[in-house]
């Protein structure tokens, strides 16, 4: 995510808006209901509150206009730039202003009012663009399931570095939508490995964590791990009785020691015994009951005795044939409690790790409390 | 001799002024406009934007305004610029 330059942000709490005029696309009370939950998108993730009002000058006003309408910034007919905003301040700063020479719409006909209005709210608060194509922030326009439309991991991270998160008794309106992004049906993780009493789901630059035996989750930002640790990591493991956790990412990995970053890292992935064919790894597990770690590339797997720290002989051997019921590929995988938990896209198998079975399925997002 | 009767842009004109838009617009391309240095300059300036272009949005970073670098520049957007300017 980015912000303005000079970081503008409304130094209050209740921000008002008030719609100039009304376009003729939709009925008027759909246009209120549409601006109404692109607020509340962000009500619920911040402390803020949004009033509408009639009349007098709003901090965020909002308006339809065509071509040029009295800001350097003129539209250009349908298609092409649909909206725009400014960033918080006084004056012209806050307000939204929509190129009526769209056909707005309520659906996927043409540009969902709903949708922009998030955008273009997300600059009246702050928010610049954002590189993250899963973001609502990101500058191109593209449809999204509005039912179900969710913030993204990158959007809540940008607005609450700006206001902080909800006051505690807020009750968000969506309540799964204090994870948004982790509540998408569709949900798959990077790598997932416990760490101490934690179990951590990384996901693009963010990690949700959260204590085993609690549905709640929070989310924070790979980098306050540690600010060399990469996003985007593709496997992890812990070895609790040493404190140790290590991240994976393409041909090489990171240890960290009680949460720590060690020097000396990041060290070639090849240097544990992996063939030089091998590039990256999907996944990786430690089993504390026999002091191995398992590592997944493909449709294989690989064995590392973390005693004598070198790889098993006899090695790789396929997925499918020794965890019945699982892969022919996985994207995570962590072990808890006598069980190994396999991620495959949105699909999480629960492995009784001594009776070598898959003993239960689910979606991926349970485990987030969804 | 003979002389064309019509002027219009080629496509790879149209395509280089709307670039030269996109990029004003959202980039802070700004042409350089002294005659005797145009050319060079601004080809360079333009193609350092364009990469800046691709850069954000996670394209190929060439410098060129190839296919998809055209096709992100059509798609309905957002009016505020992408970079501080």
């Amino acid at each position: 995510y980015q912000l303005f330059p000079g970081r503008p942000v409304w130094k209050k709490r209740l921000i008002t808006y008030r719609i100039n005029n009304y376009t003729p696309d939709l009925k008027p009370e759909d246009v209120d209901d549409a601006f109404q939950k692109a607020f509340q998108v962000w009500s619920d993730v911040t402390p803020l509150k949004f009033r509408q009002i009639h009349e007098n000058e709003a901090d965020i006003m909002i308006q339809f206009a065509l071509r040029e309408h009295r800001d350097a910034y003129p539209f250009d007919g349908p298609w092409g730039i649909l909206a725009h905003a400014f960033a918080p301040g006084a004056g012209l700063g806050g307000d939204a202003h929509f190129d009526e020479a769209e056909t707005w719409t309520k659906g996927r006909k043409g540009p969902n009012l709903f949708l922009v209005a998030v955008h273009e709210i997300g600059h009246s608060l702050g928010l610049g663009h954002s590189s993250d194509t899963s973001a609502i922030m990101f500058p191109s326009y593209r449809h999204i399931d509005y039912k179900i439309f969710r913030l993204s991991a990158d959007d809540i991270h940008g607005i609450q570095s700006l206001y902080g998160r909800p006051e505690k008794h807020q009750v968000p309106s969506n309540p799964s939508n204090t994870n948004p992004a982790a509540c998408d049906p569709n949900m798959s993780f990077d790598a997932v490995t416990t760490v101490g009493d934690k179990i951590f789901f990384f996901k693009d630059r963010f990690f949700w964590w959260k204590l085993a035996e609690s549905p709640k989750s929070s989310i924070s930002s790979i980098s306050s791990l540690g600010p060399n640790l990469p996003s985007h990591i593709q496997a992890a493991y812990e070895i609790a009785d040493r404190s140790h956790v290590f991240l994976f990412k393409d041909d090489k990995y990171w240890l960290m020691n009680n949460l720590k970053p060690q020097l000396n890292y990041p060290k070639s992935i090849h240097s544990l015994g992996f063939p030089s064919s091998v590039k990256k790894i999907d996944a990786a597990v430690f089993n504390p009951l026999f002091y191995k770690t398992y590592f997944f590339v493909g449709n294989k797997f690989w064995r590392y005795d973390e005693r004598r720290q070198f790889m098993d002989p006899g090695y790789p051997k396929l997925i499918t044939t020794y965890f019945p019921g699982i892969g022919p590929k996985i994207d995570a995988v962590f072990y808890y409690n006598r069980h190994y938990y396999f991620f495959q896209g949105s699909k999480l198998r629960k492995y009784h790790v001594l009776a070598q079975r898959v003993i239960e399925s689910l979606k991926s997002s349970t485990v987030l409390g969804c | 001799g003979t002389a064309s009767l019509t002027n219009y842009p080629s496509p790879e004109e149209n395509d280089v002024a709307f670039a030269q838009r996109y990029l004003a617009n959202f980039y802070g391309l700004e042409m350089e406009t002294t005659p005797m240095t145009k050319m060079k300059v601004n080809r360079n300036i333009m193609e350092n934007k364009i990469q800046e272009m691709q850069k954000f949005f996670g394209l190929k970073v060439t410098g060129q305004l190839d296919t998809s670098t055209l096709d992100m520049m059509h798609r309905p957007r957002c009016g505020v610029p992408d970079v501080e300017n």
